[in-house]
């Protein structure tokens, strides 16, 4: 996950709608919310996890379309690091 | 048991064996039992919690970690049953309603998911069972019960994240469930699954938007839980049916509950909104883990009484 991003995009229109169908298939992205390409709506925010390599073109597609997106987490790599317990820590090991 | 920390997060081997200390140091209140077996062989256990008593007891089923990478949900199921262990003999409420209820306790339902989401793929959601020769894993357990399964809010493409299986409960770990709540279904009172994220109390159905025989008892003993979680640290919950607060999902446990007769099955989703999303910090296990355990008091007090 080194590099990889989660983004929130809000889309405004069924033309964005259409366009955000479209790249998550086309750029194997990680769908958090919702589940599914055909669930997306209008005005109803989504969550993607973005492999670093489509971050380039997904970021380029949703400028294009002028679709508005925030980045949630800027590494999920370094936020899955961070919640891992620290090896030889002191909670309870078996 | 000594030095366990409710405030990480735990591989299986060490949820397997808080299970075996559980049950040995309170053995006045927890037993531990057998469900059935993994795809991958692994033995799933369940806890029960019930005061020794004549009298015939109602059942409140709760199951976590159905989607592996959810992992703050074994983590609430842990917190909670600490709990009530810690807090049964000078808590009235749970002191009453032990007196009339059994609480079973499944920490990880979907374990081989939960251990690959440890071991290679931390944000694995399946189950591991191995599809057309090998060449593609896992079902979505919450999209592989009977009732309404495979109509729609599922993908019949074993590489999707949302495979709803070959067929109904065709995944062991999902009939181990089904069949142990069928047998004893006339006695299930509560059905509780809880899953990340999104902070909601869902009630069915999932697979059509019609509401519930008993839409407002659900709604209304969801509402007055949520009101209480605010009240803890503030976070606001959704309460309603899932197809209308959420998407439309079919093959989930808790519609397949409602639909075998159980009258109040509910899902929860945890925290968050969607900042941390499935990677939720350690540093809010505990209150997460402290609003949720209000909320689900409050569904079974609702439940107690009614």
């Amino acid at each position: 996950y080194d590099g990889d991003q989660v983004l929130r995009v809000l889309p405004q229109t069924s033309e964005h709608v259409k366009q955000l169908q479209q790249l998550c298939d086309t750029l194997l992205l990680d769908l958090w919310k919702p589940l599914l390409p055909e669930d997306i709506q209008a005005g109803e925010e989504l969550h993607i996890r973005v492999p670093a390599s489509s971050l380039q073109e997904l970021k380029g597609g949703l400028n294009q379309h002028l679709i508005s997106y925030a980045v949630l987490i800027r590494d999920v790599q370094e936020q899955l690091d961070s919640s891992m317990p620290r090896e030889g820590s002191s909670h309870w090991r078996v | 048991p000594e030095g366990y920390s409710y405030n990480v997060y735990h591989p299986m081997e060490e949820i397997y064996h808080w299970m075996y200390q559980i049950k040995e140091s309170n053995s006045e209140l927890v037993t531990q039992h057998y469900l059935g077996m993994t795809y991958e062989n692994r033995p799933m256990y369940y806890l029960k919690i019930s005061q020794p008593s004549n009298k015939a007891k109602k059942i409140i089923w709760m199951d976590c970690g159905i989607h592996a990478r959810e992992w703050i949900s074994p983590a609430f199921c842990q917190w909670f049953v600490k709990e009530i262990l810690q807090n049964y003999k000078t808590d009235p409420k749970i002191k009453s309603f032990l007196q009339n209820l059994d609480v079973y306790i499944l920490p990880v339902l979907n374990i081989d998911g939960y251990i690959y989401s440890w071991t290679t793929e931390r944000l694995w959601r399946k189950s591991r069972s191995a599809h057309v020769n090998g060449t593609c894993f896992g079902t979505d357990l919450n999209r592989n019960f009977n009732g309404s399964w495979g109509s729609i809010g599922v993908s019949h493409n074993c590489s999707s994240l949302i495979f709803c299986g070959t067929g109904p409960e065709s995944e062991p770990e999902t009939k181990a469930v089904a069949r142990f709540i069928e047998k004893r279904k006339s006695d299930v009172l509560c059905f509780l699954t809880i899953h990340s994220y999104g902070q909601y109390i869902l009630t069915p159905y999932g697979y059509k938007t019609d509401l519930a025989s008993n839409h407002q008892d659900l709604v209304e003993a969801a509402e007055k839980a949520a009101v209480a979680l605010k009240e803890k640290h503030g976070t606001n919950f959704t309460v309603g049916p899932t197809s209308l607060v959420l998407y439309k999902n079919s093959g989930s446990s808790r519609d397949w509950a409602h639909m075998i007769g159980i009258p109040f099955s509910y899902t929860f989703e945890l925290r968050d909104k969607g900042a941390y999303g499935f990677i939720l910090p350690p540093d809010q296990i505990q209150p997460t883990c402290e609003e949720t355990t209000t909320a689900v008091m409050t569904i079974i007090e609702y439940v107690n009484q009614k």
